[in-house]
């Protein structure tokens, strides 16, 4: 009832590049849909949508087409972007390959502002995510086709076709896994948290090398309705470093390495523990467990006036990335010089949020391998695998599968494993055991 | 449907291109916006 359970989020709709046909009604009206993990509702433009362009591009559900439409009513809305998606609660059967979905309850979207949608080439979202982020408490579609029995075990599956154009461009299986679409056996990690397809997992390595930021283990969630790998900040930064890719400087980043990066590089070859040392030397406050912001906007020094420049928000974080680049090349016995100049690099490198990063595409072949550690077993990401490249031929632009989003404890960090990941490991979702599991895609 | 119990849905794939590519012609205010949206989605936005 409250606000936050009435409302799921979209992503931007461009990170959506797999979709499939379902029916609705009876007859089915045919409507194409993302598969979406990572939220939990079905929603399809209404033919009572009148008032938005994207409506007029899409297969619309007309409910008194249905002869096993019901009635429901409820209203809803769905945030997306710089706008919301609204309509209401309908039931109807929902068709998914063969099978008929009976009694399900989806959104009948009347509104979709902006023109975001209207170039989309879905019509509609199908969560596949769990109960319990589910809009108006709505029973998500696979729900119940486990409950009507019509699945033969509680798992499906997802194979994304990332190599050649012109073929099918992936499979989901409903009811078990595809061996014709893997290599070798999966490897299962536990749930988490119900709600996403969460799991834990550990360091992130470019190169042969650990960066160090997840060996203690960081959150992540399985998404297919995401194309990108999101995570954090520090991480993407050092990769974007390592692959040439374009960045922003940022200058709480560059003063902190500046004025406390020779302390920093001293506190950690003398054993202090890394996460407190940005508390130590007073750029944040310590909670028991990460160096968090003291939330000054600027210190000036009152005996002259002058301003320090750098102590307000931004710099608790840039100074606990540093730490973290710092002791990763302590690790890797570099100079205290190449430390420093290390760090000073990276703060050119600093990704937009949730932006893009173009890197050369004449480079590639010279990028690093980056690989996340799930289960104790390392998934590597060849650079023709992460880097996404726009166009074709002399025009082709390529821009970077990795972009940052920063949630702090004790949700995050969390790394989003969208498509670029999912192509290349054939991805089990297993609802009967919790767990999901990922092998060499084939 | 087949034999083996299974039920497959074939995916189509969304081809990058530069006119479908809106992500990239955002600016840096529709970006946080975005990114609100990805907070909204994943149930941390009062994190951020």
């Amino acid at each position: 009832g409250s606000e936050e359970t009435d409302i799921v989020a979209l992503k931007n709709y461009m990170d959506a590049q797999y979709y499939g046909e379902i029916g609705i009604g009876t007859p089915p009206q045919k409507f194409t849909v993302v598969f979406d993990t990572g939220s939990s509702n079905l929603w399809v433009p209404s033919a009572k949508c009148y008032f938005s362009v994207a409506c007029y591009f899409h297969s619309k559900y007309k409910s008194g087409d249905s002869s096993t439409y019901k009635k429901n009513g409820k209203s809803a809305s769905i945030q997306y972007g710089t706008g919301a998606i609204s309509g209401f609660f309908s039931n109807d059967n929902v068709q998914v390959g063969h099978l008929v979905v009976k009694d399900q309850d989806f959104i009948e979207a009347t509104k979709e502002p902006g023109v975001t949608f209207v170039a989309a080439k879905f019509d509609g979202i199908l969560g596949l995510g769990f109960k319990e982020i589910s809009v108006g408490d709505a029973v998500p579609v696979w729900y119940n086709m486990v409950k009507q029995g019509l699945i033969q075990d509680q798992v499906f599956s997802f194979w994304l076709n990332r190599n050649i154009e012109g073929e099918v461009g992936g499979e989901i299986v409903f009811g078990g896994v595809d061996p014709n679409h893997y290599k070798g056996k999966h490897t299962y990690v536990p749930v988490t948290q119900k709600g996403y397809w969460q799991f834990d997992m550990g360091d992130v390595l470019i190169g042969e090398k650990p960066t160090g930021y997840c060996a203690g283990s960081c959150a992540a969630i399985a998404d297919s309705g995401t194309s990108l790998l999101a995570g954090p900040t520090t991480v993407i930064t050092m990769i974007n470093q390592a692959i040439g890719a374009a960045g922003v400087a940022n200058q709480e980043c560059k003063a902190v390495v500046q004025q406390y990066g020779q302390t920093i590089i001293d506190l950690l070859v003398s054993g202090a523990q890394p996460v407190k040392i940005c508390s130590k030397i007073g750029l944040c406050a310590f909670d028991g467990t990460h160096g968090v912001s003291m939330g000054i906007e600027n210190v000036a020094d009152e005996s002259n006036g002058k301003s320090s420049g750098i102590l307000h928000g931004a710099t608790c974080p840039a100074c606990e990335m540093a730490v973290v680049w710092m002791q990763n090349q302590l690790m890797d016995n570099q100079t205290q010089d190449r430390i420093l100049n290390y760090a000073d690099q990276l703060c050119d490198r600093m990704p937009n949020p949730m932006g893009e990063s173009s890197v050369d595409c004449k480079n590639i072949s010279s990028m690093p391998p980056v690989s996340f550690t799930i289960g104790g077993k390392v998934f590597k990401l060849t650079p023709d695998e992460y880097i996404l490249k726009v166009g074709e031929g002399s025009e082709a632009q390529c821009i970077s599968g990795f972009t940052a989003l920063d949630v702090p404890p004790p949700r995050g960090p969390l790394w989003i494993l969208g498509d670029v990941f999912m192509g290349r490991y054939h991805t089990v979702f297993d609802y009967g055991k919790s767990r999901v599991g990922f092998a060499e895609a084939a | 449907a087949s034999d083996d119990g299974l039920v497959r849905i074939g995916l189509k794939k969304m081809k990058l291109d530069p006119n479908n590519r809106l992500a990239g012609q955002l600016d840096s205010k529709d970006r946080e916006a975005l990114r609100a949206s990805m907070a909204k989605k994943y149930r941390f936005h009062n994190d951020l």
